[in-house]
């Protein structure tokens, strides 16, 4: 049975694409078997493990709005072991299509059900926003991983995630998990990255993975060439944090 | 008559609220008079500026569902010939609320018709989405100033942003023109910016601001301080360039 993971923070540019392409590349190149569901209608996470948005035949909006079984849509990337449910342009119409159908917040959630057993870890790409696809990626989740930047703004949005989080678990899925905050784009020159990972660290306590992810711009270079961090550069920092963070993310997922 | 200015891109992280920010309050120490529009649920502008968004009466929500005017909402910063049109969280539920009303695109812009001639220059900040809040920005608005990080990603989104600029452009506001990129965060040491810079002004031509607004790290402090950054530390190469941007603005609006 897959651990279901929604990656989610309405803050915009905190490293959600990023931790979901690095994170689920270390996942399959430890051995997991990993889908990654790109469902921000920017298409990042297709695009930055090499996919053609514009070759797809199906996306996850044919998905969400019942046209085909997640299967269908499903794509391998050029990784063994991990597998693509990518996202096209046409999403960005699906919120407003999705609040008048029924079970609109569900919608994912049923889509994976019937393909959640060939997984070790599902993880879910999310726009920077709190509407109805993140709502959805929240309500087929076991777990949210916040990626929260260094950064002041960063610190601003979180009271936000939280509330909707907890309406998520009362409303929709109580078996939601906040699994952990994840600190990225840590600069360790300056005092701001400390002062926002020392708040960060007082607000949720355990709840703040003990990987951090530093500023590195190999990072920010992979995209380009659709490639994850791992392919693209493995001595760099950035594919060894995301190693070290694949393998705290395995160890959890034992406790369950 | 005032220019109105929307600051939009629905990548997230780019630079939006940071140039809403430091834009207009550099406007109004070259001696215009500003309003900048806080239309982002997460009112980073709001609180950037110094504002505490829980002790708000009334905010752009108020104004959009027609509950009251522009002027009631709107509020003196700390600086002297910026005012600020301040967004709460309950600006978060707007976006559903709109779907259904009359001349949902226009809330907006017949909201500012009555305080436009106030002031020189009208910012709008918008969050990282193409929703009905940025639509409403777009419509309201005389020129688009489109904020680009020098990153791989940030380039991907421009082809969906400039469709909805050409939508709105036929459908909603004629009048509105792609006034201008901002290349912001720029790191000359990474052939990353570089390649980015190079591959904008290709494709935007005499549309790319000749301001590069450099990676700065007092820009990211200034937020925590609630203040813009040349009331923050005038000194720093953030307030000189945003200073500079402010020039250019201003020339432009000499030539209309
Ligand atoms: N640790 C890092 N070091 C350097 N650059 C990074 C790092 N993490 C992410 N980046 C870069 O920062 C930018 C923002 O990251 P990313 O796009 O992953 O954030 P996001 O939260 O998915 O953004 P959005 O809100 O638009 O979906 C990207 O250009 C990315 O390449
Ligand atoms: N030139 C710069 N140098 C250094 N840091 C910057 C610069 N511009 C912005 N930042 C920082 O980068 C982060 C993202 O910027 P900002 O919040 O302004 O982007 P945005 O586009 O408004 O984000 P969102 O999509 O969430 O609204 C912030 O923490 C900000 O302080
Ligand atoms: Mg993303
Ligand atoms: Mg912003």
């Amino acid at each position: 049975m897959g651990v279901v993971w929604a990656i989610a923070n309405q803050k915009g540019g905190v490293g959600k694409t990023t931790t979901a392409v690095n994170l689920s590349a270390s996942l399959a190149a430890a051995g997991k078997h990993v889908l990654v569901v790109d469902i921000d209608p920017q298409g990042n996470t297709t695009s930055g493990l090499g996919l053609n948005r514009g070759e797809l035949e199906w996306s996850v909006y044919d998905v969400l709005l019942g046209e085909i079984h997640g299967e269908q849509a499903i794509r391998p990337s050029t990784l063994p072991q991990l597998d693509i449910l990518p996202a096209t342009v046409d999403l960005a119409g699906a919120e407003v299509e999705l609040v008048s159908m029924a079970s609109r917040e569900f919608r994912l959630r049923e889509a994976l059900r019937s393909i959640e057993d060939r997984y070790d870890h599902i993880l879910i790409d999310c726009p920077p926003s709190l509407g109805l696809l993140t709502v959805n990626a929240l309500t087929a989740a076991d777990s949210v991983l916040i990626p929260v930047q260094c950064e002041y703004y960063a610190l601003e949005g979180l009271g936000q995630l939280l509330s909707v989080v907890r309406l998520v678990q009362t409303r929709l899925n109580p078996h939601l998990r906040v699994q952990g905050v994840l600190l990225t784009m840590y600069d360790a020159r300056t005092n701001l990255s400390l002062e926002v990972a020392e708040e960060v660290k007082k607000y949720f306590q355990d709840r703040v993975f003990k990987t951090i992810i530093p500023r590195n711009v190999r990072l920010s270079e992979a995209p380009s060439h659709g490639q994850a961090i791992l392919v693209y550069d493995p001595k760099s920092r950035g594919a060894e944090v995301y190693q070290q963070l694949a393998r705290e993310v395995i160890a959890l997922g034992e406790e369950v």
